[in-house]
């Protein structure tokens, strides 16, 4: 599963994902890459979420309207609700990983996984590009 | 705090060291820069947040080492069925297709939903129509297989591992 978020000049966020889904897929599964709420969730008061793992898992957490929720309404920083909200999804038996950006520019990520592809780049920010846990 | 900001992912999983080649690992760092470069043109010549994250999404879509798009993996039937979604912040509109297979990018057809229907979720064949009717890319389904992720199915249906495992090692 592929997505970015990201923030623009003005101060407005988006997201995207996009997937294949997983291998061996039946029955016409669907996982939460295109769920409104679930793997994907842009919202200019919180955040911009796009996740990718255990798909059932993050239907039901509701993994990025769940973040955004908790950022716009707790206060939390994008890293602390995505921390939180991973927590709970691996709680249910899910892994995975998420991207944030917010509406004054703040990155984070949050995975539970020993690796995910990722990177994010910024004004005048050093770009970053990952794939093992501990870079 | 940056005036704009591009963050990306291309998948998570059992994701070691000591299983990738150099070869791989250069491929997807390779990857997620051009995806980073085709978000970052945008975002700092003053474009939107919606459009960066399209075009960063189509560019991994048309990596074959991420699972999106060409490069996705397969079904139990041998084919691909894509899933996408997209949502601008600014309105929280937002737009998403799930089993598309012949789009080729099927965050663009996502988008069209949003900007060029009524609705939020389309599926299948219907949404395959509407990509079609709104003058998308199409492409014929077998853009989108590649060798390894057959093989990938294939491992699956020998060992009798389940969908988890596999993904999880491909990640």
């Amino acid at each position: 599963t592929v997505g970015a978020v990201a923030r623009d000049q003005a101060g407005h966020v988006a997201a995207a994902t996009s997937t294949g889904g997983i291998t061996g897929k039946r029955w016409g599964r669907i996982g939460d890459a295109p769920i409104i709420g679930a793997g994907t969730y842009a919202d200019d008061r919180a955040c911009a979420v796009s996740a990718t793992g255990s798909g059932e898992f993050f239907i039901r957490e509701g993994v990025a309207h769940e973040i955004c929720a908790r950022v716009r309404f707790a206060g939390e920083t994008l890293k602390q609700a995505g921390d939180t909200v991973m927590a709970e999804t691996k709680a249910l038996g899910g892994s995975g990983g998420v991207i944030l950006t917010g509406p004054r520019g703040e990155i984070a990520w949050s995975f539970n996984t020993p690796g995910m592809y990722r990177g994010h780049v910024s004004a005048g920010g050093k770009r970053v590009v990952a794939i093992y846990g501990d870079e | 705090q940056s005036d704009w900001t591009l963050v990306i992912h291309g998948g998570a999983g059992v994701i070691e060291r000591e299983r990738m080649t150099p070869e791989r690992e250069a491929a997807a760092r390779a990857g997620l820069n051009a995806a980073l470069d085709a978000g970052q043109k945008v975002l700092s010549g003053g474009g939107t947040a919606l459009d960066a994250v399209e075009a960063a999404v189509k560019v991994l879509e048309d990596d074959p080492n991420f699972n999106a798009g060409r490069g996705a993996v397969y079904t139990y039937d041998g084919t691909n069925e894509l899933d996408a979604a997209i949502m601008d912040g600014r309105t929280r509109a937002a737009g998403a297709v799930a089993g598309v297979t012949r789009t080729r990018h099927p965050v663009s057809l996502a988008r069209k939903v949003m900007e060029d229907s009524p609705h939020v979720f389309l599926g299948g064949k219907g949404a395959d129509q509407f990509s079609a009717e709104r003058g998308l890319e199409q492409v014929d389904p077998a853009w989108f297989g590649t060798p390894e992720r057959k093989r990938q199915l294939d491992e699956l249906k020998a060992k009798d591992v389940s969908w988890f495992d596999v993904d999880m090692k491909y990640g």
